[in-house]
């Protein structure tokens, strides 16, 4: 998947498995990703739990699940709020689309939280208080929390070599066994087919374009570049800084890290 | 600051009082009430003196810390509010601690937000 964290840092990354996103005093919010393709280390998310932790006077402890095809307008138990506390309504889920886009506000922590299902795995995005947002738990190192501190070097994925190899024509996705990281796709697009379609929704040619690109070269799946769209979409609508909406590459480094200009 | 309608209401709930545990749920009430205080009443003695209050008579009356707090408004006689509906407006008799903009300082400077997005393959 593509992380834009809290930093503005973006990382295409490989955490296949369960990874914690945000995990702090008031929050943790989860992920799952498995393989897009058998035997590929290209993954997607396709599980998230949100954890609201008790909130003094204002809200009981709620878990919020969502996996493929189930994206629920409620939290686990049923409720769509905080409980009955006489807070209770500042932490609350809506459902914008049946299936395909909740917002959840938790106004007592200033947050707001998108959850989507895009094609057949689903997309997270979230505003905070950067008080909320760096608020630790005692003791707790947080070194994994991936809004925080970015995916692990290890885990992340070289967006310029793979570009650049797609771009000159070699295949972008090896075949499963032949030592090539990402698998094979079930419908080929060529780099220029990949770059034509993305066109369609992203017109500036930023990172989340250049993710648009990568993620159909790589699985084929054309979801992926109505993921990139909403992810951008997102983007406009929770981020503070409008100069920031659009990142682009650096000169050099793994994954695509954001320069302030194109 | 608001410290001193904690404190009304609190001498107005514990005053007909009789079993200590309702002392202690009253207590904890008070407690929660000073708390969200605590931002705007900064430096206010009366704040700090209602805060060693609270431990002085906890410790007193043998109460813990954790357990059922009552709001002092609905240990009136009449009958508590009913739930919220579902998706309810949020009400307005909320603690501002439970809205994160409304708690802040009124002199201080806005939050500054932060954004984590994640998504595609």
């Amino acid at each position: 998947p593509h992380l834009r964290t809290f930093g503005d840092d973006f990382h295409t990354c490989i955490v296949e498995g369960a990874w914690p996103l945000i995990h702090n005093k008031y929050l943790s919010v989860q992920v799952t990703n498995t393989p897009v393709l058998p035997g590929s280390s290209a993954t997607a998310t396709s599980k998230l739990t949100i954890i609201f932790k008790n909130f003094q006077e204002c809200v009981d402890q709620k878990t919020y699940h969502a996996e493929t095809n189930e994206l629920p307008a409620a939290f686990a138990d049923g409720s769509r709020n905080g409980g009955e506390r006489h807070g209770g309504a500042a932490l609350r889920v809506l459902e914008k689309v049946p299936g395909q886009h909740v917002e959840i506000q938790a106004r007592y922590i200033g947050t707001t939280m998108v959850v989507r299902q895009v094609g057949r795995y689903l997309t997270f995005a979230v505003r905070m208080p950067e008080e909320v947002a760096r608020a630790a738990e005692d003791g707790d190192n947080h070194d994994l929390y991936l809004c925080l501190h970015g995916c692990p070097l290890s885990q992340r994925i070289d967006f310029r070599t793979f570009r650049q190899r797609a771009a000159g024509g070699r295949a972008p996705a090896g075949r499963p066994g032949s030592g090539d990281q990402l698998g094979s796709p079930p419908h080929t697009f060529t780099y220029q087919s990949a770059v034509a379609k993305c066109k369609e929704r992203l017109l500036v040619e930023d990172l989340y374009f250049q993710s648009c690109v990568f993620d159909l070269l790589t699985s084929g799946d054309v979801s992926f570049s109505l993921a990139a769209y909403y992810a951008f979409e997102d983007v406009k609508m929770l981020h503070s800084n409008k100069d920031k909406y659009h990142l682009f590459e650096k000169a050099v480094g793994l994954g695509g890290a954001p320069s302030r200009s194109p | 600051c608001r410290i001193l309608k904690c404190n009304s209401e609190f001498w107005a709930s514990t005053s007909s009082l009789g079993p200590e545990e309702e002392f202690c749920t009253a207590l904890r009430a008070y407690h929660a009430c000073v708390r969200r205080t605590a931002r705007t009443c900064r430096g206010d003695l009366a704040y700090h003196s209602a805060q060693h209050g609270i431990e002085d008579l906890m410790g007193q009356h043998n109460c813990s810390r954790e357990g059922p707090t009552t709001q002092p408004r609905t240990r009136s006689r009449t009958p508590p509010p009913p739930p919220p509906p579902p998706d309810s407006q949020e009400r307005s008799d909320a603690p501002e601690v439970c809205h994160y903009e409304r708690g802040l300082p009124r002199n201080a400077a806005p939050p500054n937000y932060t954004h984590c997005g994640f998504f595609g393959d």
